[in-house]
């Protein structure tokens, strides 16, 4: 199946673009990206079917999605840039940041954590335990983090049942 | 300039791949 070959030139493509800065070897990820990215589109109806159809119309819904998608990038760039600083401004001046985003703060810390003192139990229970606390504190703090939280678990938990689906 | 480039060889890679599959 070519789609091996696909997903390996994404592979090679990403892997040039993040090692160099030079904007021609850019260019040429770009090359290696759009045809790894065709490749691997081309068999997206056979993927998706269980290695049944080939010719699955899907295959052609996919390209035109993505092909607009590109489409986007390369006619309304500035369109998209200023819808992304609209959003950040928006999420700046109502405080969104305290929901959704220090949620994520917290699981990282926890994270840190973890992987910072993996020896001694006793002092990483007693730093999940002061984190916690402190996660509870700011969910008093500001009520608005438990209501995007739940929010969020519920929308996670759709999606898998979607997915499963 | 690089979304044209990923789109143009997104496109061209596409059609040859199927075009190859269809002289098999």
């Amino acid at each position: 199946h070519h789609f091996y070959y696909g997903v390996i030139l994404m592979i090679i493509a990403g892997w040039i673009a993040i090692i160099y800065k030079d904007k021609n070897v850019h260019r040429i990820a770009a090359v290696l990206y759009g045809a790894g990215l065709g490749v691997f589109f081309d068999e997206l109806g056979l993927l998706l079917t269980h290695f049944e159809d080939y010719w699955d119309p899907i295959t052609y819904t996919a390209v035109i999605i993505i092909a607009l998608i590109l489409l986007n990038i390369i006619f309304f760039k500035n369109f998209w840039r200023s819808v992304g600083s609209e959003l950040k401004y928006l999420v700046v001046t109502k405080k969104l940041h305290y929901g959704p985003f220090n949620l994520v703060g917290v699981v990282d810390i926890m994270d840190e954590t973890q992987d910072k003192i993996p020896k001694t139990n006793r002092i990483v229970n007693i730093f999940m335990g002061i984190v916690l606390f402190a996660a509870g504190i700011l969910v008093i703090m500001y009520p608005t983090l438990l209501y995007y939280w739940v929010a969020a678990a519920f929308f996670l938990t759709g999606l898998s049942y979607f997915i499963k689906g | 300039e690089a979304p044209f480039l990923i789109f143009l060889s997104f496109l061209i890679s596409f059609v040859i791949a199927r075009v190859y599959v269809l002289m098999l």
